[in-house]
């Protein structure tokens, strides 16, 4: 399966990019030195898990970031995704401990920021 | 406007905080604003305190019943402001240091500002006055989507589909004209976001995002503030 996205805006309307949707082929090789991958991803970042319970849960954690970090290349080719430290967090997680930025509601009476020239 | 500019290399820019596991990346946005602009104000660039914020910043939203800021729960830039308006200033790092947790009470002693408002304000969802408004008075306070940000490693990030629901709380601190070339070798510009993860995250801390489509809504959430000219003690 593919999928097909817009790949530039109004200023380069001729290009489509086809990208596979990471559930294919070489996603088992890709998993197949998940363990190695995390065995690294723990030195780096000094990880340690408390039982052994907990160890196996995050490694099932980091396998599902690192496909998830595949998708996230195929649609952000120009960046470069990978392991993180936060590998081994499931996105809930991740959102609880590290995001925290409350849905803004502008109050009517903010005030804002004037005009500036742009020109020259 | 210039075609390149960065706060980086002219000295208004601390170096990369670390929020921890705690959701206050919202006061790590508020106070690289007002670094930034005391800087502009004084020629001082002064690390300021979080954790003042963490501790003693429960400013809510008028027009919103409990939106209130909440030290690892979570705040809004524009309310830290107006916190800070209202209890004269920040304390300096070295002087309310970051713990990484709320469930400290608040430990303010005004007789230690080291920075303090004199006004702030939004910016309209446009990429040039946003420029503009970062070349004039420092670097901005803005708002993502950090759903690419888990993975991020570096490079300039410009996906193709990304939300635009904001959830994490980000300092602008400059723009590119020419850092990658997503087709046909055709060079695109980028914003330069300081981020408060540690150094061991993204390139160095910063993160790389395509200008030009508010691509996951960077554009929209981005507001300036003034620093009173007054040194710190």
């Amino acid at each position: 399966s593919a999928v097909v996205s817009d790949v530039v805006s109004e200023d380069d309307p001729l290009i489509r990019q086809v990208v596979s949707n990471g559930a294919g082929e070489d996603s088992d090789d890709h998993l197949l030195n998940a363990e190695h991958h995390f065995t690294l991803f723990k030195s780096k970042y000094g990880k340690t898990y408390a039982t052994q319970e907990e160890h196996d849960y995050r490694l099932g954690v980091f396998k599902a970031n690192l496909r998830r970090a595949k998708r996230h290349q195929l649609l952000d080719p120009t960046a470069v995704h990978g392991v993180t430290k936060f590998s081994d967090l499931t996105p809930s997680e991740f959102r609880r401990q590290f995001l925290g930025l409350r849905p803004l509601k502008l109050p009517a009476d903010a005030q804002k920021a004037p005009i500036l020239p742009t020109n020259d | 406007l210039p075609t390149d500019f960065d706060w980086r290399d002219h000295g208004a820019v601390t170096g990369v905080k670390d929020q921890g596991s705690c959701g206050s990346c919202w006061s790590f946005s508020t106070t690289g604003a007002l670094e930034g602009a005391h800087y502009l104000s004084t020629g001082e660039l002064v690390s300021l305190s979080e954790q003042q914020l963490v501790d003693c910043d429960h400013e809510c939203d008028p027009q919103e019943y409990g939106a209130c800021d909440s030290g690892c729960n979570g705040g809004l830039m524009t309310t830290a402001f107006e916190y800070t308006l209202k209890a004269g200033g920040l304390e300096r790092e070295d002087d309310y240091p970051y713990t990484g947790n709320d469930r400290g009470a608040c430990k303010f002693d005004k007789s230690k500002i080291a920075a303090s408002v004199s006004n702030f304000s939004v910016i309209s969802v446009n990429e040039d006055q946003i420029a503009a408004n970062l070349v004039k008075h420092g670097p901005l306070a803005v708002g993502i989507n950090a759903v690419f940000m888990q993975t991020y490693m570096k490079g300039v990030s410009c996906p193709y589909i990304c939300g635009r629901h904001l959830d994490h709380g980000v300092l602008l601190v400059g723009y590119g004209s020419a850092g990658y070339a997503p087709i046909r070798f055709k060079e695109k510009p980028y914003w330069i976001i300081k981020n408060s993860w540690g150094e061991n995250w993204g390139e160095e801390g910063y993160y790389k995002i395509c200008r030009g489509r508010n691509v996951c809504g960077v554009d929209s959430m981005v507001s300036s503030v003034a620093a009173l000219q007054t040194k710190s003690q």
